[in-house]
């Protein structure tokens, strides 16, 4: 995705790690790089739809701004990741 | 439906907790963060049929409460100030809730900045109680901070779907909940009392039966006031001697006999007798002639649903009375009393009046509180004591 590629990398990475953080996706930005940008656009979509953001798939500023809001620490999403971690 | 259960939940409903570390920057006022704590719980054990209650570091505990920050220990590290608040496990996982001691909490709403307590409390409580978060913005269980709203009423709608999933409802026998004042119509409008709210202390509640209907009734001074479910009747207060025919002003207490369908009214060193909702002639009596071992001036007065026995309070003592003494047969009070208060666990002293009210539960009174006392646990139950205003009022 374009704009995605034209992020700057370190809120790529901010993005992936904060999506990775709260169960969004299992893979962590230091996967392969096409890999882990295609799952961010998909990963990024779920989240915008689930904080009532405009889904886009894109990292916009709405979408950054939100990522830095306080915020609880459990997961968004319960994987099975989050149970192997929990157990 | 938009909350999201994790699928574990407590198999009991009286869960217990312990607060096992606080906050840096509110060292000072403990009080303030265990009320807010307590408050948190309040706001589910209000729409659900949980109870909670704290217990001291050494008990057993169902819920641990930390502040700590960095890498506590458990493979999620906080982030300092801003970004994550807090987190809690859930039942299965064993339901801590975890605070960042880094956060600058705050127990009153209205402080400007800081990060409110009783909000994110109740957030991470939502969690250790089953509750994943949802996608309603609004839901207390979203998963963003939302600063306070002053009138504390966090939990909606989604939110207490999810927990009435897990718990149900209060249970029927809750005393009646705060009721939003819109009324079903104007005509049932009844604006709050300007007596009561001002100042909700009373002099003696009385639950009877009439004609079939479940009464409950409010003593104080010289005005009485008919409850309903949300608050007061309207066209009360009304003039006790009008009434309640050649009763006097300003009672101490009131003992409902339902079995000889009577109820007794004491004041000073006297009482009065109703049978049928009639003033029995001859009456007022000196209360040492028809109840021989009570004293005058009493403060509240009720005979217990758990053993039948009429029990009378004054001060920090307690009296029971038998109408048939083991050892003489005769009406009295056996030389074992008076005992303290305190055995009722978690009632105080110098009590206004205790009701049985129309769920058959016991409520002790005193000044601008009740106490909803566990018959079964022969003590009070958590979360109280309540705003009397708020929960019996409408104020």
């Amino acid at each position: 995705n374009p704009t995605l590629k034209d992020s700057p990398p370190e809120s790529i990475i901010e993005a992936a790690t904060y999506l990775a953080r709260y169960g969004y996706s299992s893979s962590s930005p230091t996967e392969d790089k096409s890999g882990a940008l295609v799952s961010l656009s998909s990963n990024l979509e779920e989240f915008q739809r689930f904080a009532g953001l405009k889904v886009t798939g894109v990292l916009d500023e709405a979408t950054i701004e939100k990522m830095r809001e306080p915020r609880c620490g459990v997961k968004d999403k319960l994987g099975p990741s989050y149970r192997a971690r929990r157990r | 439906k938009r909350y999201a259960l994790q699928g574990s939940r407590w198999r009991t409903k009286t869960l217990r907790y312990k607060i096992m570390s606080w906050p840096s920057n509110l060292l000072d006022n403990k009080d303030g963060v265990r009320d807010v704590i307590l408050e948190s719980f309040k706001a589910w054990s209000d729409v659900s049929g949980l109870s909670f209650e704290e217990v001291g570091t050494g008990s057993k505990s169902n819920i641990e409460i930390r502040f700590a920050s960095g890498d506590h220990g458990d493979g999620d590290a906080f982030d300092g100030p801003g970004g994550t608040l807090a987190h809690a496990f859930f039942p299965i996982y064993g339901g801590d809730a975890h605070f960042d001691d880094s956060e600058n909490w705050k127990v009153d709403p209205r402080k400007r900045g800081g990060i409110d307590m009783f909000t994110v409390a109740a957030h991470e409580f939502g969690h250790s109680l089953g509750l994943s978060h949802s996608d309603v913005n609004e839901a207390l269980m979203a998963p963003f901070y939302k600063p306070p709203s002053l009138d504390r009423d966090v939990i909606k709608e989604d939110d207490i779907k999810a927990i009435q999933e897990l718990y149900g409802p209060p249970a029927a026998d809750a005393a009646p909940a705060p009721r939003p004042r819109q009324p079903s119509s104007p005509g049932d409008r009844q604006d709050p009392d300007p007596i009561l709210c001002q100042d909700s202390a009373v002099d003696a509640m009385l639950t009877i039966d009439v004609n079939g209907q479940k009464r409950t009734y409010v003593f104080k001074g010289d005005h009485y006031w008919r409850l309903t479910s949300s608050g007061v009747e309207k066209g009360y207060p009304r003039l006790i001697r009008e009434m309640w025919g050649g009763l006097p002003d300003n009672l101490d207490a009131i003992l409902p006999y339902e079995e000889a369908d009577r109820i007794y009214f004491f004041k000073g060193s006297q009482y009065w007798r109703m049978t049928g909702l009639k003033l029995d002639p001859g009456y007022p009596k000196p209360i040492s002639a028809g109840f021989p071992g009570i004293p005058d001036n009493l403060d509240a007065a009720f005979k217990w649903r758990a053993n039948g026995k009429m029990y009378f309070f004054k001060g920090s003592q307690y009296w029971r009375f038998d109408s048939e003494l083991e050892t003489t047969g005769r009406p009295g009070v056996s030389d074992k009393y008076p005992q303290p208060i305190s055995i009722w666990k978690g009632i105080p002293n110098n009590i206004d009046s205790v009701l049985i009210y129309e769920n058959k539960r016991t409520y002790f009174f005193k000044g601008d509180s009740y106490y909803r006392f566990n018959d079964a646990a022969f003590s009070v139950d958590a979360s109280y004591p309540r705003s009397t205003a708020e929960y019996w009022f409408g104020c």
